[in-house]
């Protein structure tokens, strides 16, 4: 049977003068190693949920990208995680938005999917239903990585207040 | 921001996207979360899609289902029924006319279809970028950054990773 997958790790300003040769090659072997974990879900015949939890569950304990572990620091320095997915058999689907502690947001999103009645759910709730269904939680500071700190300081250093840093979302 | 879309063998779509949002985000701003419709998307009938970029700016588009939608209705547009009913057989009942493998939607097309979306992300004042794969298994890209950490991978022996 026919099988395909595709990966990301996030886009953005990305200038060719900051990448050393040394960050490129380990950008590419860990989206390399996510993207063979998909493939070989696939190729065994597994699901495509499968295979997107595969990919996913391993870029989020890569400190590399803004998810999971190595996650972007919020105004107060905490880290705040969102996660969805969409099963295209039934458009079944699962959301969690704005919760802290959880390993693998992508898992809870899941459960939120089979073992819920709802949609999304955000924040404590979120939090309390993840206990529930014995999620794997971690402390806050395996989230942090000196990178993503140091962004957070150059923004606050860079902006007179915090209204600067959200009206232009607004 | 993190994700993948994939096909089975079994010809079923999926997708998952996990993200930290923005750096500096208050107040609860869930702007950036993976929404669904607009950072993700899956449906049989037409595509899986993962977001990553100016999140508000992907609901204002919504960006995924609009990508689904427009990819179901330019297959349709293809082959001359989007102003004909359903057809249906001999005995009156309706073909299933989303599945057959009569019907593909090109590589190409597709991409002109994803590539616009994004464009509307880029008009308002948005960025970032999309993976796609269809129901027909093409494995699509498209944003409108400078870079996006990408992969994309098929049974055919297509094994790629890419940055810029």
């Amino acid at each position: 049977g026919r099988w395909s997958i595709a990966i990301h790790g996030g886009a953005g300003t990305l200038d060719r003068a900051d990448m050393t040769p040394e960050r490129d090659a380990a950008y590419r072997a860990s989206l390399q190693a996510a993207l063979d974990a998909g493939k070989a879900v696939l190729a065994g015949g597994g699901s495509a949920l499968d295979a997107v939890e595969a990919v996913v569950t391993r870029l989020e304990d890569d400190e590399k990208f803004n998810a999971g572990r190595g996650a972007v620091f919020t105004w107060d320095g905490t880290h705040e995680l969102d996660a969805a997915i969409m099963d295209g058999r039934d458009r079944a689907a699962g959301a969690i938005a704005g919760v802290t502690g959880v390993r693998h947001p992508i898992m809870l999103a899941r459960k939120v999917m089979i073992d819920s009645p709802h949609v999304m759910l955000a924040g404590e709730g979120a939090e309390e239903f993840a206990h529930e269904q014995g999620v794997e939680f971690m402390p806050p500071e395996w989230f942090d990585t000196d990178a993503r700190r140091e962004a957070l300081e150059r923004m606050k250093a860079e902006k007179l207040s915090a209204l600067d840093v959200d009206i232009k979302f607004g | 921001t993190v994700g993948a879309v994939a096909l089975d063998t079994h010809g079923n779509l999926a997708a998952g996207t996990s993200t930290g949002g923005m750096t500096g985000k208050r107040w609860g701003r869930i702007g950036d979360a993976p929404v669904i419709g607009a950072g993700t998307y899956a449906d049989n009938d037409s595509c899986a899609v993962s977001g990553t970029g100016w999140g508000e700016y992907f609901i204002r588009v919504g960006v995924a289902h609009e990508i689904c939608t427009r990819l179901r209705y330019r297959l349709l547009a293809e082959r001359d029924l989007l102003q004909a009913t359903v057809p249906t057989d001999a005995d009156g009942v309706p073909v299933d006319y989303i599945h057959s493998a009569e019907f593909v939607l090109d590589a190409d097309k597709a991409q002109e279809e994803i590539d616009a979306v994004m464009g509307d992300v880029a008009r308002l004042g948005g960025d970032g970028g999309v993976i796609v794969v269809t129901r027909d298994g093409f494995p699509l890209f498209s944003f409108n950054t400078t870079g996006m950490y990408r992969g994309r991978a098929t049974s055919e022996g297509l094994d790629q990773v890419a940055i810029y």
